[in-house]
């Protein structure tokens, strides 16, 4: 494992301690969307269908476990703890799954690398990866002023998509036949999204100012 | 196989 892959997923691990954390602590998942959280729930159920039948390392296996654990906790949390729920933005958090998990589904079906069903779940599990954060995108859009958790979660989220994209380099020119269009482009299409939100994000750092997004 | 490779990723 190289050191982009390692940062990228201590990233991703620190995004989710992050929302859980706020979640759990401060007992408010205000600015949060749970459309994009049961995306991502949806995304590691489908994406670690092997978990118990291939096994990689110990770290994978544990990692794969955190990543199921935390989304479904935090769908939970949201949908169901009799605090946390309160503070959810149901009126503004209105994107539809189905305008991204239809899509999704139909691209993994027609374009994978093999057509069985666990590999096009797998396949299905990277292209809704990669739009998965638009609910979430629209959301802070919306309610525009945002708190300083959200901000990092977000900002964590793009962070370890960037270092996957170094990481996939690295391995390109470091193991001889890294080749996976598939993973690459969703990959791509997925940090781009994240491209307008960094700039804001940037800009509030450099100032140090609160982070607004324009309307 | 080289496909599987990519598995190693979460």
């Amino acid at each position: 494992m190289n050191i982009f892959r390692l940062a990228g997923d201590m990233t991703h691990l620190a995004s989710v301690l992050v929302l859980l954390l706020k979640i759990h602590t401060i007992k408010s998942c205000a600015g949060v969307s749970l459309k994009t959280q049961e995306l991502y729930a949806l995304v590691f159920a489908c994406r670690y269908l092997d978990i118990f039948t291939n096994f990689v390392s110990l770290y994978n296996t544990v990692m794969k476990l955190i990543f199921l654990g935390s989304s479904f906790s935090i769908v939970w949390y949201m949908r169901y703890h009799k605090v946390v729920r309160r503070s959810y933005d149901k009126d503004q958090d209105t994107f539809r799954h189905y305008f991204l998990v239809l899509p999704c589904l139909v691209l993994a079906l027609l374009i994978n690398e093999k057509f069985t069903f666990k590999e096009v779940m797998w396949t299905f599990s990277l292209y809704l990866e990669a739009v998965a954060i638009l609910p979430q995108l629209v959301l802070l859009q919306r309610t525009r002023n945002i708190d300083n958790l959200t901000g990092q979660y977000v900002f964590l989220l793009g962070a370890y998509r960037g270092l996957y994209i170094l990481n996939w380099i690295y391995r390109y020119f470091t193991e001889p036949h890294f080749v996976h269009w598939i993973t690459w482009i969703s990959g791509l299409v997925q940090t781009l999204l994240y491209a307008d939100f960094f700039y804001y994000y940037y800009q509030s750092w450099k100032n140090n100012q609160k982070l607004h997004l324009p309307a | 196989g080289d496909k599987e490779k990519g598995k190693d990723e979460l």
